[in-house]
């Protein structure tokens, strides 16, 4: 919250649009300038209405560098914008350094999401602690189609301005914490030797030897993968790791994305009644990779590049009583089954489970 | 993990440190900009601040992590004292 807990003192509040930067369509700029606006109206009475000719209480122009507002900005890079809390004149107004790169998609900086964040300042918020929420400093891109305002923001708001008058209270992504005992996972892979763990939007990453467990978007490394993925694993003879969600997968290399992904699961031999992939892991011992979904698994072969015969198999009758497969991966020889916050460690030689731990045993609590 | 950049000069790494705390943690033009003074400087009192805040290791020092963080686009903070 802003020191002094500034707010407008009217639901009803006004925008207006000063001048435009050429690097995007006008209607580019308005569209996220509405989005932006929407993001907040969405979970607070809060409505927003456009002026064209008098003063607003959100008056929204580019700017550069001394703009005579004591703030001069930076030129690219930096600094990308500033808001000023609420009140009268200045109060309120939204500042866009022109000289950044902005855009509508994930090259440069997102136009509706930098807005989104210098709106909360506009209506009283000031920076979060938590690298998840819309109002954390630093920048960090979120596909704007898949945009939901994070718990955290809404928590913010609405204790401003309470909550919406939907009849359904909107609720949003929570960032996880690495050491939550109810934490779960999406889906695990090893990536060049660490461990990368996927949940919602965020990767949480995990070197073997270095204690701290870091916390990412996954846009900030693959802007084109999907948040939610469902399942992965590496191909370590190519250097590449696969990760599926729905009925599609992507092929990851380092940072790029292969070209001509996604592609559908089908193409790797599963039937088309397969709709989903619940965990996948490659044993890079004997190049087969299994594929985990409700009670079955198939086993593929990735030298002959198809699905071998004999599957599906029951998981319960090769790997015992695990119930729905979250995640898994393995590592030194053992495999690492995610059952929600429970942890399996089986041994393909003594074709058992050895150990059971709880699903964040990898993040040193 | 990331290879530390060459013996970036201290001066380099102070004029970062120090426009980045200006700019966001309104650390004083005029502070005593000795990072390996003993005693705390405000200069690293506000990058503490400025590690605690932002989820990072909370040790004072420019370390690696630290400077990233620095180098990342951000949101400015507007000075406001005049129009308060």
């Amino acid at each position: 919250f802003t020191a002094g807990n500034p707010k407008w003192k009217t639901n009803n509040l006004t925008y207006r649009i000063l001048n435009y930067t050429p690097k995007m369509r006008q209607a580019d700029v308005d569209e996220a300038i509405q989005k932006a606006l929407s993001v907040w109206s969405n979970v607070t009475p809060l409505t927003f209405r456009k002026v064209e000719d008098k003063e607003a209480d959100i008056m929204i122009s580019f700017a550069y560098r001394d703009h005579q507002d004591n703030s001069p900005f930076d030129g690219p890079n930096g600094q990308l914008a500033h808001a000023f809390q609420p009140g009268e004149g200045i109060g309120g107004d939204v500042h866009l350094d022109e000289e950044e790169a902005w855009t509508k998609d994930g090259k440069g900086y997102n136009l509706f999401i930098v807005m989104a964040h210098e709106l909360g300042h506009s209506l009283g918020l000031s920076h979060s602690t938590d690298p998840g929420a819309l109002m954390y400093p630093a920048y960090s891109y979120t596909d704007p189609n898949e945009f939901l305002l994070p718990q955290d923001d809404i928590d913010g708001i609405q204790a401003i301005y309470g909550q919406s008058n939907a009849a359904v209270q909107p609720t949003g992504p929570v960032t996880p914490q690495a050491c939550d005992p109810n934490l779960t996972f999406d889906a695990i892979t090893i990536l060049r030797g660490e461990i990368i763990f996927f949940k919602g939007r965020y990767m949480l990453r995990k070197h073997p030897s270095r204690a701290e467990t870091e916390l990412n978007f996954i846009s900030l490394f693959w802007p084109k993968l999907p948040s939610g993925i469902q399942a992965a694993y590496e191909n370590v003879e190519k250097d590449e790791v696969l990760v599926f969600k729905e009925d599609k997968y992507w092929v990851i290399r380092g940072y790029d994305i292969a070209p001509r992904y996604p592609k559908p699961i089908y193409h790797l031999g599963l039937p088309k009644t397969v709709k989903r992939i619940n965990a996948a892991y490659n044993d890079e011992n004997t190049g087969k990779t299994y594929f985990f979904t409700a009670d079955r698994y198939w086993r593929y072969d990735e030298n002959k590049k198809s699905m071998d015969h004999g599957y599906p198999r029951k998981i319960v009758s090769d790997f015992g009583k695990i119930g729905r497969i979250d995640a898994a991966f393995q590592k030194d020889g053992y495999i690492y089954f995610f059952h929600g916050t429970t942890q399996f460690q089986f041994d393909p030689r003594a074709k058992r489970i050895v150990r059971q731990m709880k699903s964040i045993s990898w993040f040193n609590c | 993990f990331p290879v530390p950049p060459e013996a970036e000069d201290e001066g380099k790494t102070l004029q970062i440190v120090e426009t980045y705390l200006q700019n966001f943690y309104n650390l004083q033009r005029d502070h005593q900009p000795h990072l390996r003074n003993k005693s705390e400087s405000p200069l690293t009192a506000k990058l503490k601040e400025m590690q605690a805040f932002l989820g990072l290791e909370v040790t004072g020092k420019p370390d690696l992590d630290t400077l990233e963080m620095m180098k990342k686009p951000r949101c400015g903070v507007p000075n406001i004292e005049q129009y308060i």
